[in-house]
């Protein structure tokens, strides 16, 4: 769609006459407007395309033969280097158990990535926990502790309503265990809501986590930023993860989210099964928010 | 959000934005943003009340306060079938609809119709608790037309005047789940020829445009007669939600603003505004 507009638009030139600014200007309007349907946000939007407007001037596109295919090349190398740079694997430094704390909106996908994070593990040799932290929401811990047995991996539970106690509790389990990952899930969460938000940081500062991920949903469209931003701000997170991709969304959450926290997108949820989790190529999703 | 008494280009520069951050879309938002500059053009707009009074008219002219209702009198027992992608907030919103109607003193009963996920039938058996209405499930069940189907009958053998039937999240692009939406409607239409007599699309608010393509493809698999938009307690304005209407004439009946039972309110579109500008 994209390639098609741009390709339109110089197609007047075919190798001779020369590229004005007009058609640069109409080139970024395109590519604005491709953006923004993709979900990425109005000023990350805004932001990129100013930095592919400098690239496309700076890099001789006028002397071109097909400076439509040009200027896609450029858009996707800027998009691969946005999306890419840091560590996407898992840090597994320190003492064991490795703490990975997942937190995130309501309904992103939390629970189900935490036990497909166990499960991935296990296949690579770890030995995980997971920890049912979200004391709010009616069978969450149910929910959990079916999923636990669907990959047989433990869960840590207890009947109790204070979720800072119940993550201690499952890191005692986890060295009583011998457990070497421990996985935190906790209740879907607004970043506007203080409590909840404090819950979080209270987990963060006793339990210490080793990976703070944020789980967000992949279809999510101009809050990304507000939400992703916040959640960084209060805890410092280490990693993304963007669920529900195997949606026909074309993602562009994932560039606004990355713009916004400056962390490293980790894993994407491509399903509803316990294998349905891959690691992130920043070359792959940058095809498909341009569409 | 510039609040000044002249529209500049500045000005209109930022309402765009603000239109499009609400996740209008670039059409309606392109649409709104023409209806304002008409009016400005016309010196219509003298400040930002103004702007707010066109943005309401135009607003006005896309939702309609009399298709907003839900005729639970006409039928009985009236069904409603809640459907969306996952984790939008079906089983909770059904939550509340219950409570809502239990409370204006109708007989509802829940049909836990996801045979799917880990503790679906669980979560919603807490609601049912909550709301004080009756659930019909069947832990063993692996099909959820026949388990609707069970669940339909139980209704209509208990004389009940509202039956809500929760079903699994599912992802538009996977044909075979929205073949089975296609064929839970043919079954209950088995019983109630004219039910669902509601089919409400719920959408999680922060969604993007792709809430409108979620509109377009399960409105293929089953007559969408409402949307439910959720988590607008957030910090998300659920703008898809007039794309849709002006696109597919789908109107919003409920917003979902909170967790607890009773944050749930009918869609109001001038409160809708207000609480976008807020
Ligand atoms: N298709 C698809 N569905 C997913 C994916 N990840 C999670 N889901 C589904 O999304 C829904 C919500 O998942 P949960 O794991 O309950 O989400 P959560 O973030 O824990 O929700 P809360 O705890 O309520 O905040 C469930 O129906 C999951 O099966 C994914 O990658 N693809
Ligand atoms: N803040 C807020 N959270 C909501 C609202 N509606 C639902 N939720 C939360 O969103 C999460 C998902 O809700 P569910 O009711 O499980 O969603 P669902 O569509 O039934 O999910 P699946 O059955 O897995 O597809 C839960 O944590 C709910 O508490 C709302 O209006 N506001
Ligand atoms: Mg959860
Ligand atoms: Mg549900």
């Amino acid at each position: 769609q994209l390639r098609d507009n741009l390709d339109g638009i110089f197609k007047s030139l075919r190798g001779q006459g020369k590229i004005t600014d007009k058609h640069i200007a109409d080139a970024m309007r395109d590519i604005r407007r491709s953006l923004l349907e993709a979900d990425v946000n109005y000023t990350v939007a805004k932001d990129f395309i100013a930095s592919i407007r400098e690239k496309a001037l700076g890099a001789q596109v006028i002397r071109s033969i097909t400076p439509g295919q040009q200027i896609i090349k450029i858009i996707h190398e800027q998009m691969i280097e946005l999306l890419g740079e840091g560590n996407a694997a898992i840090d597994f430094g320190g003492l064991p158990p490795v703490i990975i704390m997942v937190a995130g909106l309501q309904g992103s996908g939390k629970t189900t990535f935490v036990a497909k994070l166990a499960q991935y593990l296990k296949n690579q040799g770890k030995r995980p926990m997971m920890v049912a932290a979200d004391i709010y929401r009616p069978a969450a811990i149910d929910q959990l502790i079916a999923l636990g047995k669907q990959i047989a991996l433990p869960v840590y539970s207890e009947n109790s309503n204070n979720a800072v106690a119940i993550c201690r509790n499952g890191l005692k389990s986890a060295r009583e265990s011998q457990a070497n990952v421990l996985i935190l899930d906790t209740a879907g969460r607004l970043h506007i809501d203080e409590n909840m938000m404090n819950e979080l940081k209270q987990i963060k500062s006793e339990i210490k986590p080793r990976e703070i991920l944020f789980v967000a949903d992949g279809m999510t469209g101009q809050d990304a930023v507000n939400a992703a931003g916040a959640f960084e701000n209060e805890l410092q997170l280490t990693g993304i993860v963007l669920t529900k991709m195997d949606g026909d969304t074309r993602g562009g959450a994932a560039l606004s989210i990355r713009a916004v926290t400056g962390k490293p997108i980790k894993f994407i949820g491509t399903g509803e099964k316990m294998s349905d989790l891959e690691p992130f190529f920043p070359d792959r999703f940058a095809s498909r928010i341009l569409g | 959000f510039g609040r000044e008494s002249k529209v500049s280009d500045d000005f209109l520069d930022e309402l765009e934005a603000f239109l499009f951050q609400s996740d209008l879309g670039t059409d309606s938002t392109d649409r709104l943003m023409e209806a304002i500059i008409a009016a400005s053009r016309k010196k219509k707009i003298q400040n930002y009340e103004d702007v707010v009074k066109i943005l309401n008219s135009e607003l006005g002219k896309i939702f309609f306060k009399d298709e907003l209702e839900i005729p639970i009198e006409k039928t009985s027992p009236f069904v409603i079938m809640v459907i969306g992608v996952n984790g939008a907030g079906k089983t909770t919103t059904i939550g509340k609809l219950a409570y809502r109607y239990r409370k204006e003193g109708k007989k509802v009963l829940i049909v836990a119709g996801d045979t799917y996920r880990a503790a679906a039938v669980e979560q919603l058996e807490k609601w049912a608790e909550r709301a004080a209405v009756e659930i019909f499930k069947n832990a063993a069940a692996k099909n959820p037309s026949g388990l609707i189907f069970d669940g339909i009958q139980s209704g209509l053998a208990k004389k009940m005047d509202l039956i809500i039937v929760d079903t699994a999240g599912r992802l538009h692009n996977r044909t075979q789940l929205m073949d089975e939406l296609t064929k839970i409607d043919r079954t209950i239409k088995k019983l109630i020829p004219d039910a669902p007599h509601e089919a409400l699309l719920v959408l999680d608010g922060t969604v993007g445009q792709n809430g409108l393509v979620q509109a377009q493809e399960f409105q293929k698999a089953v007559p969408i007669t409402g949307l439910v938009i959720t988590k607008l307690d957030g910090t998300a304005k659920g703008g898809i939600v007039i794309a849709i209407k002006e696109k597919l004439n789908i109107p919003v009946k409920f917003i979902g603003l909170g967790e607890k039972i009773e944050d749930l309110k009918a869609f109001d579109p001038e409160l809708y505004l207000r609480g976008m500008f807020a």
